[in-house]
């Protein structure tokens, strides 16, 4: 089972987009997938077409329920639906000791293929708890100013737990969403990545495609939405690329 | 002495953007203005080519600081600076009985014509504590999907705040960014908004521009890179708009 993290505390920068699209990938390449919202603004949980006022991925983190009291099957997956209340949970998360494995405590002897962290915009406890629970991490990001300088932090917090919580986590990728290369700020944030030694880029870019926006209004994915364009050509790709590196283990 | 929180839950929609240049023209019209970093990301502190590793907004709602200790005096405005800490900060914040006041605490008797408060992708104490000390408050968001559900949630807080601890606060308005009106979604989103007797939209919307993304890497406002542009153009007749609105009481 690989579990991968979807992170970017930099806010836009794509990870419901890309936690939603690259599980309905993998999905349809006949992997069994479990997406996990953990955002108190239940963007991933909506975007899927689930209830967001049921039970939620909060109770279980807290043992206030099962795994199976609040896993929700639909066709392509499985998904723990966030709720507005997980930003309550997350102060409550934040006070218990060890609180930071409560998700790796929960996902273990499940039986996915692969197991995708929709992050919130923040590095908080919640963020803390998947990355903890992770092999892997990919970043979204766009070429601009603030997502540069975030990326530091990001690094910097997965150093910390990788030597003191989770060994094994790896950065699977820093993934290019709506970049614009055309302009020098575009080129001068590519040029910073490729020399650092500490980060990978991925091949795949995700081009700017309004259908990848529109689909969550359906409760679809890319695929389904609009199956002959860019973003899902583009999300095609990326899960190809990923599987390749990463898959077959 | 007006104070606004520039707030949106939704990561990316341009509270930073808009906090920094309205901040900026509100001073070349000659008003004493003080720019308020609620984020722990620190992109505004950062925009404005001041040091995050300072004294900061956290140490001064903790009583652990005076505003004199931590107030910074750029050459248009002052600023209370963010820091990474504002993280832990917020948690510590949510124990304290009347959290929710401190910010508002702190502010009394200060002698600007205008504060602008630049809040975090979250709903939590931060928030809480810009818009308890807000006479109005403005909502940055594109015509996309998740902006529009989240708008309820922002509308919810400020309904529970005004009854509670603030009867004061008003939306002075929800702001287009980047707003495609030429999507049948951007369309969609629009006549929701409009047909909505809750809200209102400000006439001025601040289109697509990269300039202002480039200027904040100089630490500079869009005045200041880019004075014959688009942003330039759109946030000086946002200003405008404000100030005959609101202004002059
Ligand atoms: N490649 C793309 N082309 C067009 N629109 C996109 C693309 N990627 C993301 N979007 C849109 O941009 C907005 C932000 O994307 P998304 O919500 O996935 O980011 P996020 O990082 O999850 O944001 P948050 O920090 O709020 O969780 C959404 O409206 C989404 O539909
Ligand atoms: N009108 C615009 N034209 C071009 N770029 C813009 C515009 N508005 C914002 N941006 C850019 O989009 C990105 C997101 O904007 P910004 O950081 O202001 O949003 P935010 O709401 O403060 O994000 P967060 O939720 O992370 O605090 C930044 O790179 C910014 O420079
Ligand atoms: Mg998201
Ligand atoms: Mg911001």
């Amino acid at each position: 089972m690989k579990v991968i993290s979807i992170t970017n505390n930099k806010g836009g920068t794509g990870k419901t987009t890309t936690s939603y699209n690259l599980g309905a990938a993998l999905a349809n390449r006949n992997h069994k997938v479990l997406l996990i919202d953990l955002d108190a603004q239940c963007n991933l949980t909506i975007a899927t077409g689930t209830s967001t006022t049921g039970r939620h991925i909060g109770e279980l983190l807290l043992g206030e329920a099962s795994f199976d009291d609040v896993v929700v099957k639909k066709d392509l997956f499985d998904l723990l639906p966030a709720h507005r209340m997980l930003l309550s949970f997350e102060y409550r998360i934040n006070t218990e000791p060890d609180s930071g494995f409560f998700l790796a405590e929960n996902l273990e002897g499940k039986e996915y293929d692969f197991v995708i962290i929709d992050c919130p915009p923040s590095l908080g406890s919640l963020t803390v708890n998947a990355l903890v629970a992770s092999d892997f991490f990919v970043v979204p990001m766009q070429g601009e100013n603030f997502a540069y300088v975030g990326l530091d932090e990001i690094l910097q917090l997965t150093t910390k737990i990788k030597r003191r919580m989770n060994p094994r986590i790896k950065l699977a990728g820093i993934l290019f969403n709506r970049f614009d290369m055309r302009t020098k700020f575009g080129q001068m944030v590519l040029q910073k990545l490729t020399q650092n030694p500490m980060v990978r880029v991925f091949e795949t870019s995700i081009r700017q495609d309004v259908s990848l926006m529109e689909s969550t209004a359906f409760a679809q994915s890319i695929f389904e939405y609009a199956p002959d364009s860019r973003g899902a050509s583009d999300f095609g790709k990326l899960c190809d690329e990923l599987l390749e590196l990463y898959g077959e283990e």
